[in-house]
């Protein structure tokens, strides 16, 4: 089972 | 005051339609360095920035730093009214609610002008660090597509995996599985046509398959795509755009659970 990740648990808000 | 004179106006067109899938809403940023873009996709899977450098305008006036909110569809529609080797003009003023995009073709006997009501867009802007990559890989934008193409009729998430054998990319679905292996190929008749392979480190990720297709609608920007792979990083997608910039669209990979 593979789960998607999102963009914001690699970059941070700014 | 901002106004910027785009002689290669189906530069702007092939922009849009890249992009205009993956994004409904963004923020276009002008300032002295040019024009530019952050934005994501509704699901925060994927992300895609822009760089259209100030150089690569004939004219660029930008008296100050300015944001301007927009819906793709909406944009992308109007610059089909352009014609491929029609010169777009962008203006805006500064503190106004309207952009007006100007087509002029090449014989200069037709002009025509749309204006845009903008949009308040929350702007959720990233920091996105330089970064060593393990892997980093370029080759001819269109074997990119076409393989992206030919595994989504069979699985919905691709394996990418660089070795010194090359880069691979390997789907399962119900009807079975395959693998496409492009090796490091340099000795081709132009560069664009090479796969070029810089390894510091193998890896292997999974993504899912909508998103990389949706990526190559960048395709007819550039005619080689670099691709960069780390462990713990979202892959990256890069169209350079000759003499003005690039498009690069970052992906958040699959993580076994």
């Amino acid at each position: 089972q593979c789960i998607q990740k999102r963009i914001s648990e690699y970059f941070s808000r700014v | 005051m901002l106004e910027l004179r785009l002689v290669q106006g189906s530069l702007l067109k092939k922009v849009l339609e890249a992009m205009k899938d993956l994004v409904t809403d963004a923020n276009f940023d002008c300032s002295a360095t040019g024009f530019s873009l952050q934005a994501m996709d509704s699901s925060h899977v994927a992300l895609v920035a822009l760089l259209l450098r100030s150089e690569g305008f004939e004219h660029y006036r930008c008296d100050r730093n300015i944001t301007m909110g927009m819906n793709l569809n909406n944009v992308s529609k109007l610059l089909k009214c352009a014609g491929n080797d029609d010169i777009i003009t962008i203006k805006a003023d500064d503190g106004g609610d309207t952009v007006t995009f100007m087509f002029e073709n090449p014989k200069q006997d037709k002009i025509s002008d749309f204006e845009m009501k903008l949009m308040d867009l929350d702007s959720e802007h990233l920091g996105i660090p330089d970064a060593e990559y393990h892997a980093i890989v370029r080759m001819p934008s269109l074997e990119f597509s076409r393989i992206c193409k030919d595994l989504s009729s069979i699985g919905d998430t691709v394996v990418i995996s660089v070795t010194k054998e090359g880069i691979k990319f390997s789907t399962r679905g119900d009807i079975g599985n395959a693998n496409i292996v492009c090796r490091q190929n340099t000795t081709v008749d132009k560069p664009e046509e090479a796969t070029v392979i810089q390894m510091n480190e193998a890896v292997s990720l999974t993504f899912a398959l909508r998103y990389l297709n949706s990526f190559t609608k960048a395709t007819s920007l550039s005619e080689t795509v670099t691709i960069s792979l780390s462990s713990e990083l979202p892959l990256v997608a890069e169209y350079k755009i000759a003499d003005m910039g690039y498009i690069k669209f970052y992906l958040a990979p699959k993580i076994e659970d």
